[in-house]
């Protein structure tokens, strides 16, 4: 019933101000392992794109934002009983690991995938 | 701290894994970088681009077998002096602690079976070191081989993931996989003794240990006890209509 919702809560809707740009989204970012200061070690890959999440959380978080139940309760809680609760944040919801090359301290080769490196999709929770 | 973009800064948050692995394999930013050349580094370059993109996307179909592959380097070389026929080195390779997080799924030694010292010939192959003692036995799990698409034509690969996980594995404190590279020389020619001396400076045989990382089984584990992925799963459908 959001639609009911959204005509009960008194105050300008957050929302409507809002561009389409503003909201939570991912976005592309790229950084170089010498940036990081991390270049020493590692072989490959040269560029690293962990991406980002940014954005306002929408008041009514539709489904293709994979929110949880307790983000959805949150927001409710936010509008309609404690501001002082935030609403919920734009995070990221899934990952892609990266595979990495790197020279250990003692001379050896590694190889190896490191989990959850990369920023897939973006969610409010 | 801004413009010290260095991961000693991140020590401050000890919690996280990823962090603690970085310090503890990562050479210092003081330290010089250790020198990695030749056949190795190419080795483990082929290894990365069949294995991950330009990006460092895993590709899918990748064959690897394992999310972690470690070459090892021989501590050192020692030629010892000619016996018979066969020129012999011994290759010492130190293997870490064991962690409790990756699994050995495999181990191979990759070696030069053909050495060209000037014009001489040699044939060589690897054996592992074992104690003079009449139990001991040593049964490669699988014959050397060569792979084509990885390995140039002068070195074979050799299967020795029974040997380690049976009698190094399980040790505590430090291990040393002792190999005895033993080589050849072909009819007709003699390898001055110099020339063998000198292959101690060459790389000749190296180790690749791979592993499967269990962090992730083990943290599912710890986030969802028994009977709850039950409960989520047909519980959260359920809780998401009513707070629609």
């Amino acid at each position: 019933q959001a639609g009911s919702i959204r005509s009960e809560v008194p105050g300008p809707s957050r929302e409507r101000d809002k561009p389409e740009s503003s909201q939570c989204s991912l976005h592309p970012f790229q950084v170089s392992f010498h940036q990081l200061g991390w270049d020493h070690w590692i072989i490959a890959p040269h560029l690293y794109t962990p991406n980002y999440c940014k954005g306002t959380c929408p008041r009514v978080l539709r489904y293709g934002l994979n929110s949880p139940n307790h983000a959805i309760i949150q927001n409710l809680v936010n509008e309609l009983v404690d501001q002082r609760v935030p609403q919920p944040s734009c995070v990221p919801y899934k990952y892609v690991p990266i595979s990495i090359l790197l020279i250990e301290a003692n001379g050896s080769i590694l190889y190896k995938e490191y989990e959850d490196m990369i920023a897939q999709s973006c969610t409010c929770r | 701290k801004v413009g010290q973009p260095s991961i000693a800064l991140l020590a401050e948050a000890p919690t996280l894994p990823l962090i603690w692995e970085l310090l503890e394999d990562v050479p210092g930013k003081q330290q010089s970088k250790p020198r990695v050349l030749g056949h190795p580094l190419r080795y483990m370059l082929e290894l990365y681009q069949r294995s991950a993109d330009m990006h460092g996307h895993p590709r899918e179909n990748r064959t690897i077998g394992a999310t972690m592959v470690r070459l090892v380097r021989p501590l050192a070389n020692v030629a010892k002096p000619l016996r018979g026929p066969w020129y012999i080195q011994t290759l010492d390779f130190a293997l870490r602690p064991n962690r409790a997080l990756y699994q050995l799924v495999r181990a191979t030694v990759v070696y030069r079976h053909q050495l060209h010292l000037n014009r001489y010939h040699l044939s060589c192959h690897v054996e592992p070191w074992v104690q003079k003692n009449p139990t001991n036995h040593f049964s490669p799990s699988g014959r050397a081989s060569s792979k084509p698409s990885l390995l140039s034509k002068a070195w074979t690969e050799m299967d020795i993931t029974q040997h380690i996980q049976q009698r190094l594995w399980k040790h505590k404190g430090r291990r040393i996989l002792r190999l005895q590279f033993m080589c050849q020389q072909q009819k007709g020619t003699e390898v001055v003794l110099r020339h063998w001396h000198g292959t101690a400076s060459l790389d000749i045989a190296f180790l690749l240990l791979y592993f499967n990382d269990t962090h992730k089984t083990v943290h599912k584990a710890k986030l969802l006890p028994r009977g709850m992925e039950e409960f989520t799963g047909r519980g959260s459908s359920l809780l998401l209509r009513r707070a629609r």
